[in-house]
C-alpha cells in the first residue's frame, strides 16, 4: 500500500487503493473466473470523472504563476487520461468476452493507473500549495536580514508593521501545514519550530528597541545590544530554515533516505 | 479546492467500478 503524506490525499486515495490491491487478489484467486459483468456505465463513470478532472486541471495549469505546477502537471493529466483509456477498452474486451483474461489485465492496470496518476497529480498540487507557504517564509526570513541596520523607532516600527502580517501567515500556515501531514515526527518539528520562532519574535523586537535606545543615548554597550539582536535574529532565521526544509520533505523523501 | 473535488469523484466512480468487477469474483470465491 503506498504512504500518503498529507490527510486530505490519504483520505481520497486511501479507499481506492485499498479496492485495487483487493481487485488484483481476487482475481489471482479466481484463476478460471466467470462472466465479468458488464461495466459499461461504471467505466462511463469513470471517463466523464476523468474528462472533469482534466478540464480541472488545465485551469489550473493556465491560472498558476508556479512555473514547477506548469511543467508536471500536464503529464500527471495524460496519464490519468490513458488509464482512462484503458479501462474503457478492457470494458469494450469483456462485452465480446466476458472471460477474457488480457481484458481483466487492462481494467486492473487502468484501474492501478487512475490511482497512480491521481495520486501523483494531487501530490503536485499539494507540493505547489507548499510552495506558496516557503515563499512567505522567505518574507519572513529577508524581513529579518535587516534587521542588523534598523537604527531608529521609527524603522523599528516600519520594521514591525512589516514583518507582522507576514509571521502571522506563516504562523497559520504553517500550523494548518501541520496538522495535515501523515508523518508524525514532521508534524512534531514544525510544532517545535513554529513555537521557537513565536517565542523569540517578541524577543528580537525588544533587543532591537534596546539597542536602537543604547545607540541614541550614545552609552557603552551598544556592540553587546547588536550582538545580542544578531543572535537572535539568527536563531529565528534557523528555525524558518528549518521549516522550511521539513515542508518540503515527503514521507516518500524519507524512505529513500533511509 | 476543485481539483481535490475532482479527484475525489474519480476515486469514487473507480471505486463503484471495482465493486462491480469484484462482486462476479467473490461470489466465486
Amino acid at each position: 500500500m503506498p504512504v500518503f503524506h498529507t490527510k486530505t490525499i490519504e483520505s481520497i486515495l486511501e479507499p481506492v487503493a485499498q479496492q485495487v490491491s483487493k481487485l488484483v487478489i481476487l482475481h489471482e484467486e479466481a484463476e478460471d473466473g466467470i462472466p465479468m459483468p458488464d461495466l459499461e456505465q461504471p467505466v462511463r463513470s469513470v471517463s466523464n470523472a476523468v474528462f472533469n478532472l482534466v478540464k480541472v486541471g488545465r485551469d489550473t495549469i493556465n491560472s498558476s504563476d508556479d512555473p514547477i505546477l506548469r511543467q508536471d502537471m500536464p503529464g500527471a493529466l495524460v496519464k490519468v487520461e490513458r488509464s482512462s483509456k484503458l479501462l474503457e477498452e478492457a470494458s469494450a474486451r469483456l462485452k465480446d468476452d466476458p472471460y477474457s483474461a488480457p481484458a481483466r489485465k487492462l481494467l486492473i492496470d487502468g484501474s492501478g493507473g487512475i490511482l497512480k496518476a491521481t495520486s501523483d497529480l494531487l501530490l503536485c498540487f499539494d507540493q505547489s500549495e507548499v510552495r506558496k507557504i516557503i515563499r512567505e517564509c522567505h518574507r519572513v526570513l529577508d524581513y529579518l536580514a535587516v534587521a542588523e541596520v534598523i537604527e531608529t523607532l521609527d524603522e523599528l516600527v516600519q520594521f514591525l508593521r512589516d514583518l507582522s502580517p507576514c509571521l502571522s501567515r506563516v504562523s497559520r500556515e504553517v500550523s494548518a501545514r501541520e496538522k495535515e501531514l501523515t508523518h508524525q515526527v514532521h508534524s512534531e518539528i514544525l510544532v517545535r519550530c513554529l513555537e521557537q520562532v513565536k517565542t523569540l519574535a517578541p524577543i528580537l523586537i525588544c533587543s532591537m528597541k534596546i539597542y536602537i535606545h543604547i545607540v541614541s543615548q550614545g552609552g557603552k554597550g551598544a556592540e553587546e545590544a547588536a550582538e545580542n539582536r544578531n543572535y537572535l535574529a539568527k536563531r529565528m532565521t534557523d528555525e524558518i530554515n528549518e521549516i522550511i526544509r521539513v515542508l518540503q520533505l515527503t514521507s516518500y523523501d524519507e524512505e529513500q533516505s533511509e | 479546492e476543485m481539483i481535490l473535488e475532482a479527484a475525489k469523484s474519480i476515486t469514487a466512480a473507480t471505486s463503484a467500478l471495482i465493486k462491480a468487477a469484484s462482486a462476479a469474483q467473490r461470489e466465486l470465491i
